[in-house]
């Protein structure tokens, strides 16, 4: 209705702001605690190197996020949003006027912990990252349809922790797949395995990130 | 605004209804994979005897949930919002409808996996109960203090697996005493570990159902 659609004249306007400072822009959507904050720790200090990052973190309240994530980079801006359920146009435009974009390849918007709301906001990103977790139950994508169609990644992560949850991957990879046969989905964590020499899992996403 | 005024009328009707009925009315607010659903089903499975348990169970889509909770209950009814991300007066109105309020002790309304928006929507009931589990990260309730001010009861969830996971718990138990001193917090999981004789422990929320 109106608020939507003053909402995607503002992202029309960020998408041309992004696309001029040539930033790529990701809108990062997750539940609550599925590990949004702890990816992009590991993602800034891995590839803070070869690649130059900016980040918008959204919450209710706290700059808990904003400070984790400063710490790896000299780019953060915190929003809170008080009750507000999730990011809009206008709070990332004011943010982004704190940051230097130009001097930016990525910029990693952490959208509000909520698997809902934030689908229907565009914010003027390139892409929506959606994003599960195993601790969450195999049924979230088949309950979250809306995110799976509007995502052109979507991650699965926490995967360190597959043997000690009831998790049956192959119907949550068919649910992905019958929602959304364009998407890719990629299977991560942050935490180690004995299997995994890295001491992490992370390239597949990093691998997508430089590409 | 509008909306909510409207909802709150609705609400109004709904407590007025349960009363009638002497029906204990229980809002259940949790974030995504939380382990609402696994809450309920051990609670109608093992309390199913003593007390007289309906279900209202609300998700954008599918009806794995009502499905999982009807196995133990006959007064389940599942809602399907769409896009919706919090249950609204009107939608319990309906779904009660079609239950047998009068044959009824306790009826639990599972919300919508979101920690945020069902917290502004009066449904009737009377009280909300808030939910979080030890895989989401010991930042929770501080993240959420609407949720926390408003819930009448807290449960943290999958107790079971604090070994495996990073969580203060005394950093947690500080945050909700500091934001809600008059709510009891409850620690529960429904999984076993090796110091819990009943295989789970749900003991103490048991105890406050029945009370
Ligand atoms: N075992 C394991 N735990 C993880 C992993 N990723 C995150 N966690 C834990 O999950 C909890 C939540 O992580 P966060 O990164 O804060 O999650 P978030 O999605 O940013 O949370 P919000 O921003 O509050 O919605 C923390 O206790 C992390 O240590 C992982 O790959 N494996
Ligand atoms: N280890 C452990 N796992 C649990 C516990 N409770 C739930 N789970 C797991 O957590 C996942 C999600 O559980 P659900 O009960 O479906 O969670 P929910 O809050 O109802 O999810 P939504 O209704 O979709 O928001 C499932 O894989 C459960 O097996 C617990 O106490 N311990
Ligand atoms: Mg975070
Ligand atoms: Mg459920
Ligand atoms: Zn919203
Ligand atoms: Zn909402």
């Amino acid at each position: 209705e109106n608020v939507l659609r003053l909402n995607d004249e503002i992202a029309a306007l960020n998408r041309a702001q992004f696309r001029q400072a040539g930033v790529f822009v990701i809108d990062l959507i997750g539940a609550p605690g599925c590990g949004k904050t702890s990816v992009l720790e590991a993602t800034l200090r891995r590839l803070g190197n070869c690649l130059k990052f900016g980040v918008l973190a959204g919450d209710l309240a706290t700059s808990r996020d904003g400070e984790r994530l400063a710490r790896w980079c000299d780019q953060v801006v915190q929003i809170n949003t008080g009750n507000g359920c999730h990011l809009d146009a206008n709070q990332v435009r004011q943010a982004i006027g704190r940051l230097r974009l130009e001097d930016l390849d990525v910029l990693v918007i952490e959208n509000v912990g909520n698997l809902i709301c934030p689908v229907s906001f565009d914010l003027g990103q390139a892409v929506k990252v959606g994003m599960f977790s195993v601790t969450e139950g195999d049924d979230k994508a088949a309950k979250h349809p809306g995110l799976v169609h509007a995502a052109a990644l979507l991650l699965l992560s926490k995967m360190d922790l597959l043997a000690h949850v009831k998790f049956d991957l192959v119907r949550f990879r068919q649910d992905v797949q019958s929602l959304n046969p364009g998407a890719t989905l990629l299977e991560i964590s942050v935490a180690p395995r004995e299997d995994w020499p890295q001491g992490d899992h992370l390239d597949p996403w990093f691998t997508w990130l430089k590409t």
